[in-house]
């Protein structure tokens, strides 16, 4: 069956340092 | 809210919905800041063949709720409504569905020590290069078309509370443009490149008298900065820093006495330097920088914020990821020169007037506003 990829668009304004555990 | 495609009312996102699922376990996977999405939909099938291979056939299907919102995914133990999993959405990166499979990915934080390592190991490392850990979680439903279109909903409509908060109308642009617009931004690098030439990075001996201050007055580089480090703002007439003729204003400061100051709290780095009384010799690592720095942020219509706030004349907010910060704008810095033209004697208002008419490539001059104040004679140095 196909693959959908739904991206965060808050992504790219989220430091990863910031993600929480 | 404007035009959020998916099956939900963007409302009930706001309070959060529930779906059925069975939850199948989750994995951990390394992967770039932003990968493709053939990269993504390859980490999604290798989540799944290595959730499915964990427990073969005898594996154990846990029920869950799934309660999603636009602030938060929640997995809930359907039989006793314990919480197993509480991610803050903002943290998830993307989500996958393949037949009656989701999986949502989500970034773990770094550990701290790894962020510094990479700090002073490899100064300007391009950020896309660095590993980030991703815990990846896989659902089995038969509603998984459904449960990724509704995240996706949330996705959209908390991007959308997210560009209003910074002044941005979703109405005026599409989540499409807005991102085009950003990825048109080329990373202002003449910082990458002036850090990365060895030809920039000093090491320095200086001589002084037992109990003989340093005689320097430090500040910080300003948030946004490549590197976090404090900047050498003055030097005092005839102390040790200034007779040693090596170092000028604007240098940035890596190191004292092999002790890294990157990263660290401008009263730790004052502490340092204070503890140096007693030495007679002082090793510093330096990097030569212009006491100016340059920023050029390319705003093609007037329609797009800038991305940053001012007052009197000084830098005090950034929004991140935006345009502002691409260009290399810094918290806390004074705007000296905007398209050539100096407006250190320039009125708030027509500095606002100045930036908010600018469109195309807006050059602007900055420093740290503390160095401005030193170096117009508004403060009098404390020199440590």
């Amino acid at each position: 069956s196909a693959l959908t990829i739904t991206i965060n668009p808050m992504e790219k304004h989220e430091q990863p340092q910031a993600a929480e555990e | 809210f404007v035009d959020v495609p998916g099956p939900c009312e963007p409302e009930d996102l706001i309070d959060g919905i529930i779906f059925a699922a069975n939850y199948l376990g989750s994995t951990q996977l390394l992967s770039e800041r932003n990968p493709s999405k053939n990269i993504r939909m390859m980490q999604a099938q290798e989540a799944v063949s290595r959730v499915k291979n964990t427990d073969g056939d005898a594996q154990t299907l846990t029920e869950v709720d799934l309660f999603i919102s636009t602030q938060r995914i929640k997995v809930l133990n359907a039989d006793s409504q314990e919480t197993m999993m509480d991610n803050a959405l903002r943290t998830i990166s993307y989500i996958a569905d393949i037949g009656n499979i989701v999986v949502l990915m989500a970034r773990r934080r770094m550990p701290r020590t790894a962020s510094q390592d990479c700090i002073e190991t490899t100064p300007g490392a391009p950020e896309a290069k660095k590993q980030y850990k991703m815990i990846c979680h896989v659902f089995e439903s038969e509603d998984a078309q459904l449960i990724a279109q509704s995240i996706g909903q949330a996705f959209s409509v908390a991007y959308q509370e997210f560009l209003r908060a910074n002044g941005i109308n979703p109405e005026d642009l599409s989540q499409k443009e807005y991102s085009d617009i950003i990825n048109t931004q080329e990373m202002y690098n003449d910082d990458l490149i002036h850090f990365s030439n060895s030809e920039n990075c000093k090491e320095l001996q200086l001589e002084k008298s037992k109990g003989e201050i340093l005689g320097v007055v430090i500040v910080e580089s300003g948030w946004g900065s490549i590197l976090p480090t404090v900047i050498l703002a003055n030097m005092m007439n005839g102390g040790p820093a200034a007779r040693s003729g090596k170092l000028s204003i604007g240098d940035q400061i890596m190191s004292i006495n092999n002790t890294s100051l990157v990263g660290l709290p401008l009263a730790t780095c004052q502490g340092i330097i204070k503890g140096l009384k007693n030495q007679v010799q002082v090793k510093m690592n330096i990097v030569s920088c212009p006491p100016v720095t340059t920023v050029l942020i390319k705003r093609p219509d007037l329609k797009y914020q800038l991305g940053f706030s001012v007052q009197n004349g000084i830098i005090c907010s950034l929004m991140r990821g935006g345009i502002a910060e691409r260009g290399g704008v810094r918290v806390g810095h004074r705007i000296i020169e905007i398209n050539g033209q100096s407006v250190v004697a320039t009125a708030h208002e027509k500095i606002v007037q100045a930036l908010s008419n600018s469109v195309g490539e807006i050059h602007m001059k900055t420093m740290p506003a503390a160095m401005f104040r030193l170096l117009t004679g508004q403060e009098t140095p404390m020199y440590i």
